[in-house]
């Protein structure tokens, strides 16, 4: 399986449409402080099916959408879709090809999708389950987040373990 | 169960070992488990000792070794369970410029079997990317992205 | 006293929204008390909006918008309670090329009263050095120095 | 009142006695990692009569002294000697130019000096008392604290303002 395209749409600092391709290997994201490259990472978490809005920078579910600027309005509306490659069938589903789809809205209702099928939150977590692309199997590495690797607490450093096992 | 848990010890441990040595070229690390004879509940320490130095505490390690160290153990983790991708988001903001260099080398072989999404201010880690994005803060305090294919 | 802590208050506010000004090159930031009526027991907050952006939570900012948004509280405390000298060990780390020239030549001003021990892996940070110490491990992993004057 | 100069001998991997001289303005302090940069801005801590032994990166007393290494047996005496100009009279003491000495030895013997009489640990921490030079007066910045400045709850917040007050 690999990663194949995330596009951003509304999300925090992305008010306009932004669409990132993936190939083998590694793709770098640069560029100056404050211009969106933790929002990226921010996005590929926050569409696996992260729940906690600290652990995306914020307080409350809104503020992942774009809040407006000098000069623009904020939106009402955040989407995130990530498209997977999955011919290797390491997501227990049965395509080729997965997209995951997770919108917000203002009022608080969201949107789930796999594959353009409406689903719950739940729906996308179990797809991950096991796929040490949960919160504690360390493939997603926040900024500022190296050093905690070192100094978990006992508890921490098991449950890292075990989602290893 | 205690057997999965152990047979996991002993792979993180021994990947552990290998990718810190190639980091540091040298030194010596370890994971000991703190009761061996209860495997479910025992604690766990990181032992880490750059090379020519005594082995001291962890938090007597200087920054950019303390980077090195996690890169290691994180690295050590996805040998034992690979994922399809990894995100890091500035890991090697703490390296020196030698530390540096190795880092990025050892993550380009890293890279054969894993995606690699990379953000950084490093020269050194921008220079094995096979794509790059460059991203801006356009008018109206929106994000732009460019995108540029190097390999 | 109340009446000390309000004075502290009012001159800590107006120099941290200068300093941040100047490094930022714009947008605004205060420092708010949650209750004025009760300036020995209200909490304290840092608001902070970066040029041409929306108000938001200090955690949205982004690493090197809130290493500049420390450093501005620092040394606005600086200014108001003076100390002969400070030292800052790595607060350049997460700036980018043009956050760190304005933050290298704010310091500069700022050293013509204080003594600054900078330690620091940047180039910009190094040129504006009076005195620059090369620290080396050299044999049996024992520290050494160079020193080198430079102005 | 101005740093004037500062003698590292035994302290952490300064095994061998080391001498900075202070000027006026910025003086930058630069090298590889783990080259004993951060273990300077340590001695200064610990000079000025730090106690924590976590802040000071340490779990026991003795973590401050050379511990050896693979080429040279460890030490049994960590000293630090601090030389500040004192003529305005900043510090309450009767002397143009102050020398704070601090050493610890294996058997958790402790000295300390100023102007070479031996005094108690408290009359160093004293002398610095209402300079800033204090724990919560921010004069001393460590390697990665700078996120924490902001990160601060509400109680410290408070005790910053008033240690500036
Ligand atoms: N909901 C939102 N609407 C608009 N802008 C937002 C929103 N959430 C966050 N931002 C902005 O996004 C910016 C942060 O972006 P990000 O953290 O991705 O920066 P970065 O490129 O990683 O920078 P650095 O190199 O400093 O780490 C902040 O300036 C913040 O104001
Ligand atoms: N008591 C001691 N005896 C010998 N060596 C010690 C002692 N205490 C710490 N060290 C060594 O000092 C080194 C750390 O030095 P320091 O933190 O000053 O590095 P640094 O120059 O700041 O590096 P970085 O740029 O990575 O922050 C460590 O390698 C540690 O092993
Ligand atoms: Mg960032
Ligand atoms: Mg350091």
């Amino acid at each position: 399986m690999r990663l194949k395209r995330l596009e951003l749409i509304g999300f925090k600092s992305f008010a306009n449409k932004v669409t990132l391709e993936f190939d083998e290997g590694i793709t770098a994201i640069v560029g100056p402080n404050g211009s969106g490259k933790s929002n990226i990472s921010d996005a590929v978490r926050w569409v696996l099916g992260e729940q906690s809005i600290k652990s995306l920078r914020g307080s409350k579910l809104e503020d992942v959408i774009f809040a407006g600027s000098d000069g623009k309005k904020p939106l009402g509306m955040a989407e995130v879709q990530l498209t997977l490659e999955n011919s290797d069938g390491f997501l227990p589903i049965d395509y080729n090809e997965v997209t995951i789809t997770r919108r917000v809205y203002r009022s608080g209702e969201s949107d789930f999708l796999i594959n353009k099928t409406p689903c719950r939150l739940k729906d996308i977590q179990d797809l991950f389950t096991d796929t040490g692309l949960g919160r504690e199997g360390y493939a997603i590495i926040g900024q500022g987040q190296i050093d905690a690797i070192l100094s978990t607490n006992p508890e921490e450093r098991r449950s890292l373990f075990e989602e290893t096992a | 169960s205690a057997e999965r848990f152990m047979e996991t010890y002993e792979q993180l441990r021994a990947e552990f070992k290998l990718v810190f040595g190639e980091l540091f070229e040298g030194g010596a690390a370890d994971i000991i488990l703190v009761d061996p004879e209860d495997p479910l509940n025992t604690g766990i320490e990181i032992i880490a000792q750059p090379p020519g130095k005594k082995l001291q505490n962890l938090a007597l390690l200087s920054g950019g070794e303390r980077s090195l160290t996690a890169i290691a153990l994180l690295l050590a983790i996805r040998r034992v369970k690979p994922t399809p991708f990894c995100i890091l988001d500035e890991v090697d903001a703490a390296l020196d410029e030698a530390n540096l260099e190795r880092f990025a080398d050892i993550l380009q072989g890293f890279a054969k079997t894993t995606q690699f999404l990379i953000i950084t201010h490093r020269q050194a880690t921008m220079e094995k990317a096979d794509r790059l994005y460059g991203v801006t803060m356009g008018e109206s305090a929106t994000s732009q992205l460019i995108s540029v294919k190097l390999s």
